[in-house]
């Protein structure tokens, strides 16, 4: 374990408590896509198929359980709470997440470090990570006034994948053999696909004003 | 053989 990714866990469990907290709390999801919320939770899903058999430690097998429970508690609130769910802007939250998970799906039978199941579906919830975000991102140009807590739940959840990518560094310089392209690879695209966004957030921020994406 | 590289990373 090294700063950066310890740095990058602690971010992305905060974007998770964010988000959370604006559901439980002002009971609303205004502004967040339950598209990328479930594809969230396949990712959890399908990465941590070694949560009952390959014990790491204390900390992974915790930091398991939270994202999954998280993930998919943020699913169920925004489908089926009955408050919650009349904040939720279906008409507005219409990407076609299926056109990602097949791809990533075929992408990861295709290009894998083994081809076995475990690794197969590991390396699709990479994949399927990188992309997560879209329906979000998508979502985000179309509800012109974003909130406070939906930016900062996004920007966390950026900013936990560039954490990732400085402890991969990290690793690549101080550990042998450390090489891994596919996480690399894709965890870079990810990081990227939030750039513009970081742009506006930052933009908002230095000028002190509400957080507008351009059409 | 090689071995089983456990993945430690969340």
């Amino acid at each position: 374990m090294n700063i950066f990714r310890f740095a990058g866990d602690m971010t992305h469990l905060a974007s998770v408590l964010v988000l959370l907290l604006k559901i439980h709390t002002i009971k609303s999801c205004a502004g967040i896509s339950l598209k990328t919320q479930e594809l969230y939770a396949l990712v959890f899903a399908t990465r941590y198929l070694d949560l009952f058999t390959d014990y790491i430690s204390l900390y992974n097998t915790l930091m398991k359980l939270i994202f999954l429970g998280s993930s998919f508690s943020i699913v169920w609130y925004i489908r089926y709470h009955k408050i919650v769910r009349r904040s939720y802007d279906k008409d507005q939250d219409t990407f076609r997440h299926y056109f990602l998970v097949l791809p990533c799906l075929l992408l990861a039978l295709l290009i894998n470090e083994k081809f076995t199941f475990r690794e197969v579906m590991w390396t699709f919830s990479l994949y399927l990570e990188a992309v997560a975000i879209l329906p979000q991102l998508v979502l985000l140009q179309r509800t012109r006034n974003i909130d406070n807590l939906t930016g900062q739940y996004v920007f966390l959840l950026g900013a936990y994948r560039a954490l990732y990518i400085l402890n991969w560094i990290y690793r690549y310089f101080t550990e042998p053999h450390y090489v891994h392209w596919i996480t690399w690879i894709s965890g870079l695209v990810q990081t990227l696909l939030y750039a513009d966004f970081f742009y506006y957030y930052f933009q908002s921020w230095k000028n002190n004003v509400k957080l507008e994406l351009p059409a | 053989s090689e071995e089983e590289d456990v993945k430690d990373e969340l």
